[in-house]
């Protein structure tokens, strides 16, 4: 463990209690695509399967748990809680998500470390999550206005993963022969899709705006 | 070999 990797496990736990709280406290989910938050249960579900198999540490099963649990809470939540649902941008949350899973099976069947059940549902977890924001950036787009807290909930989640590429790199200079060439790749993908929207968040704190994103 | 290396990372 790094400081940077800690960073970014604490900066990303940061991004979902926001958003837990931006939830609860609103008692609304508007402006979060449930599409987003399906396909983050979904990357946990395929990335944590060794959950049971491989104890690393108490931190990481503790942690993989709070993210298990916690994205499986927000879609219940999105989808069947009786006051939560009602509030969900249901017509402006179209983005074709299931291509983006189709792409990520794909991908991971072609590019992986090891052709085995654990190692292509890691790979199909990496490079599902490089793209699992796409749905809630294009309904920041169209919804014009963005509350202060779901903003803040996007913000740290793409820094979380900026945190990681620097562990990465930290990584391959203090460690022989580490290479993760697949998470390296997709993560710097992952982190480049934040890029405009970390430019119009900063634009907005900077002149103490409200988060505006072009249409 | 790095394959064999365990995912330790979340």
């Amino acid at each position: 463990m790094n400081i940077f990797r800690l960073a970014g496990d604490m900066t990303h736990l940061f991004s979902v209690l926001v958003l837990l709280l931006k939830i609860y406290a609103t008692k609304s989910c508007s402006g979060i695509s449930l599409k987003t938050q399906e396909l983050y249960a979904l990357v946990f579900l395929t990335r944590y399967l060794d959950l049971f198999t491989d104890f690393i540490s108490v931190y990481n099963s503790v942690m993989k748990v709070v993210f298990i649990s916690s994205s499986v809470a927000i879609v219940w939540c999105m989808r069947y809680h009786p006051l939560t649902r009602r509030t969900y941008d249901k017509d402006l949350d179209t983005f074709r998500h299931y291509i983006l899973v189709g792409v990520s099976i794909i991908l991971a069947l072609l590019f992986h470390d090891r052709f085995t059940f654990r190692e292509v549902f890691w790979a199909f977890s990496i490079y599902l999550e490089a793209v699992a924001i796409l749905p809630q950036l294009v309904l920041l787009q169209r919804s014009g206005n963005v509350d202060n807290l779901t903003g803040q909930y996007v913000f740290f989640l793409g820094a979380y993963r900026a945190f990681y590429i620097l562990n990465w790199i930290y990584r391959y200079f203090t460690e022989n022969h580490y290479s993760r060439w697949i998470s390296w790749l997709a993560g710097f993908v992952q982190t480049a899709l934040y890029a405009d929207f970390f430019y119009y968040y900063f634009v907005s704190w900077k002149n103490n705006a409200k988060l505006q994103l072009p249409a | 070999d790095t394959e064999t290396v365990p995912h330790d990372e979340l």
